[in-house]
């Protein structure tokens, strides 16, 4: 069985990853 | 301006077209890449060669235990009403006939529903069954068991209509499973229109007899590799966005469509983010799997290995269903992921290829989906793909340029952002 799923990301709003990813346009 | 770029190098610049000529050379060169075959020896190691001539980083071997099944000399030749030569093609891990082959009558089923109702009829008969194609995942179901469901109640052989909507006299072969407390009968498909005439002979009450030979031979598991490249992260190296495509295919055509062409379009991912000068913030790893058609076991030794960094992945993607028009991606994953990734393909407006839907797929990637690691898959124009697939109209003529430089483009775009981004997307 694999070690437990780290969280991942999450820490950030969305919003602010949405401007994050945005920026690459 | 780095979608505006990839897009402007993939399908405009000097990448255009870049992974069809890459394809087109390495079936022309190699051909088809069954699992424990010479051939697919020589894919791995062209690929080696090729990645490490692109100057990926880290381009290594990762040795996996394949089946190694050989079809061997294999025809169908109805004796009754008429001499007629069946169109067959033997189904992967299939036993043999003896040297004489197998002459049976047939009992013609049109379902698994209608063999349990005529269970009397099957024993010392080859079943054929004539089912219609409903939707693959359905319908695939008598390819995998037919031979078991079959050998239950006695028959001696089985032949099975090919999984695909449309035939041109065209067999379909793939992969099937036996069961340890069943008798292993000969299994092979035919063209839908031999089922469909067998069928009609047998509504009529006519007398079908078909001597079956095939000479097909399982040895002992070969030794394969899955094919790993790199581009190494520059902030966190030891997160990984996993990128990837089988190296196998079956034993006919040339193996383009299923699944060089998604083999080859995740290796252009890198080319085009080397040519372009960048470096993701995660590690972008390439994986080009052995063994898929077997059932996904090099994807399978590869997770048994790496699984203690699962944290450490953040998406996984898979090509395996066509590199036709893609209208965007299908993703697996949490709501917040999913919007995250509805984000990124809004970057793609450009070549309207923005589509995000639910249940990204891929049998190399489905240990990762499974326990949790957002994935990513094709969603392309599919609607031929089932009329190629497993079968000799496997080329690089079902390939188009245009449409593997779109998918190209998606796939970079995808794989590299999220790579790129600060945090690794939200799991649920």
């Amino acid at each position: 069985k694999p070690m437990q799923v780290h969280s991942g990301g999450g820490e950030r709003s969305l919003e602010d990853i949405s401007m994050e990813i945005a920026g690459y346009s | 301006g780095v979608v505006k770029d990839i897009i402007n190098l993939t399908v405009y610049g000097k990448a255009q077209n870049r992974s069809y000529n890459r394809l087109a050379l390495f079936t022309d060169t190699i051909g088809n890449r069954v699992s424990g075959s010479e051939n697919l020896n020589k894919a791995i190691k062209y690929m080696y060669n090729a990645l490490q001539s692109d100057k990926l980083e880290n381009v290594n071997l990762e040795p996996v235990k394949v089946p190694h099944w050989v079809r061997g000399e294999e025809s169908a030749m109805m004796l009754e009403p008429r001499n007629y030569s069946v169109v067959i093609l033997g189904l992967g891990s299939s036993i043999g006939t003896p040297p004489e082959g197998i002459t049976a009558e047939v009992l013609v089923v049109a379902s698994f529903d209608e063999l349990e109702k005529r269970a009397a009829e099957a024993k010392g008969k080859i079943v054929v069954y004539n089912q219609a194609f409903v939707n693959y995942g359905e319908t695939v179901q008598y390819r995998s068991f037919g031979a078991v469901r079959a050998a239950k109640h006695g028959a001696v052989a089985s032949l099975i209509r090919s999984i695909t909507p449309f035939s041109i006299s065209s067999p379909h072969t793939g992969w099937q499973d036996y069961s340890s407390d069943v008798p292993k009968i000969p299994t092979a498909c035919i063209t839908v229109e031999d089922a469909e005439m067998m069928a009609r002979m047998a509504s009529r009450g006519t007398k079908i007899v078909i001597n079956l030979k095939m000479g097909a031979k399982t040895y002992p598991d070969a030794d394969s590799f899955n094919t790993v490249a790199e581009i190494t992260g520059s902030k966190f190296p030891e997160q990984v966005v996993l990128i990837s495509g089988h190296l196998d295919s079956w034993d006919v055509g040339q193996g383009a469509m299923d699944d060089g062409a998604g083999a080859f379009i995740s290796w252009e991912a890198l080319s085009l983010i080397k040519d372009l000068g960048l470096r993701p913030k995660r590690t972008l790893r390439l994986v080009l799997w052995t063994g898929e058609e077997q059932g996904g076991v090099g994807a399978s030794q590869y997770y048994q290995l790496h699984k203690v960094n699962i944290s450490k992945y953040s998406l996984v993607m898979e090509s395996d269903i066509g590199t036709f028009a893609p209208f965007g991606i299908r993703f697996t994953g949490g709501d917040k992921a999913h919007a995250v990734m509805k984000a990124v393909m809004q970057l793609l407006k450009p070549i309207n290829v923005t589509s995000v839907d639910p249940y990204g797929e891929g049998t190399d990637i489905s240990y990762w989906l499974q326990a949790g690691v957002p994935g990513v898959s094709l969603n392309d124009d599919i609607s031929k793909y089932f009329w190629f697939h497993h079968s000799n109209g496997d080329t690089m003529s079902v390939q188009d340029p245009v449409q593997m430089n779109l998918c190209a483009a998606v796939w970079t775009t995808v794989s590299y952002i999220v790579a790129d981004m600060e945090e690794m997307l939200p799991r649920n």
